[in-house]
Parts: C-alpha cells; structure tokens; sequence
C-alpha cells in the first residue's frame, strides 16, 4: 500500500510515550489515521548538518569527550574577522595572528591573543603556516 | 503501539485555526 | 563502519537548507563531525502518534479533505465529559444526546446541543443506538 505523505506545519512536542515529536517542515508518511484525531505516522529518513553543541552521546551522556586543552597553544591565524556577542567571546580581525588554547568539539575554540582569552568560531581559523 | 494517546489531540496551532 | 549515536538536547531550527531540524529527544548517528562544529547527521527512523492538526498533505497543502457538514445532525451521546477549554469548543457532561454536524479529521467534531454549537473531542463521543 501507498502511504500518503504529509508534512508538519509547526513544532509538537511529544506529551507521551506513544506519540513522536516532530519538527516545523519534518516529512511523515501516514501509517493509521484515527477518528480521535490521532494519526500513527513513520518519520521520513532526514540528513543533514546539526551544530555539535544540540547533541549529548545516547550511552554516555556525561561523558566529556572534547579534547584536552592545550594551555601551551598551538599558532593560528584569523582567515576572517568576528565581533563578539556573548561576552565570553573574543573579538579579532581578520589576519591576526592567535594561539589555541582549547579545540572545543562544538567549533567555539578557546582562544589567547596576548593577554585576552576567549571563545571563537574554528571556522574562521586556519592553522598558522599554512 | 496501536493505541492512540486517552487524552484528546490539541486544537490546531494558531496559524493553522480554519474558520468554523 | 558503526556511527555513535546521540540524542538531541534542544530543538533545533532549521536556517538553511543543507540542515536538519531536530526535536527535543531525537536520536539520530552522526555521519561526519566536522571541526566547524557542523556535524552531518542522519535521523533514526521514529514512529508515533501526532495531531492531525499539526500535518498538511505534502502534494496539496490547501485542498481541503475534511468531510462535508452534515447540518441536519447524526444523533451521539457523550461516554466521556469534557469541559471547554477555548471560547469555541462545548462543555457537556457525560451521558448527553447531542448531535454532529462535522466530523472533522483533526478530531475535533462540530457539534449542537439544543441551540448550543461548537468543537468537541470525538474520542468522547459515541453513535447513539449502540
């Protein structure tokens, strides 16, 4: 048979264990369609890029698994510049030359310039020497 | 998990409310 | 190969085209961590139940494929009391003959109880006579 395909118009939040939650654009195909409104769907298969920093590992989700911090740093340089918004961050033209302090797996590296540390956006970053 | 949930489905979300 | 798996923290938004929105709870294997922090992420397959409500067909988004009102009204009893929560849905105790004018799919039926109408949830409804 056929599945009828259908697609969420706004975010649903799952309130039990028996419904899915989905997300505003996510595709489903229709398995049952219950008079109560309820509707037993399939979620379609969907790829793509997530930023790191949404995600927790399923079996371990205490487990630190970042890199060690490299307190010595590793040379750098700025391939574009960044003003910061929070302000943990660290703002830098581009072309400055920087030290990594600590390769953080969500892309916001830890970062010294002189004597200013903070957070900055690995993809603006190309390792020195380069 | 044939059962549907016991408790009824939530009102259309705002953008979705057709007119009765 | 064998993907970690991991559990989204947050829901997730979509901002173009090349991501994936995400869920509170979805689980999904990482395909490539990429050091931006943009990881490449396919979606486990997930099944439940979702309001009818929240969906729209994929190929006609706008054509209508509720049933026709029924004016004249099919006589129902309420199994169940339900106390309206929003100004257009109906407050009836259990017990009560009403009759229904719409059967609409979100499950959320048009009915009239003497010179009253309004939204009431079908899944405390039931065809009188049986």
């Amino acid at each position: 048979i056929i599945l009828q395909t259908y697609r969420a118009i706004a975010n649903y939040e799952k309130h039990s264990p028996s419904e899915m939650a989905m997300a505003t654009g996510d595709v489903v195909d229709v398995v049952e369609k219950n008079e109560s409104g309820w509707w037993f769907c399939q979620m379609k298969t969907k790829r793509g890029w997530v930023p790191a920093s949404f995600l927790e590992p399923l079996d371990s989700p205490d487990e630190p698994e970042d890199p060690e911090p490299n307190y010595a740093g590793e040379p750098y340089v700025t391939i574009k510049a960044y003003t910061a918004v929070e302000e943990d961050e660290v703002s830098l033209a581009q072309g400055e030359a920087i030290e990594v302090i600590h390769k953080l797996l969500d892309g916001w590296w830890v970062v010294r310039k002189e004597d200013v540390t903070g957070y900055f956006p690995s993809m603006f970053l190309q390792k020195s020497g380069q | 998990i044939k059962q549907p949930p016991s408790n009824p489905p939530p009102r259309p979300p705002v953008e979705a409310r057709k007119k009765p």
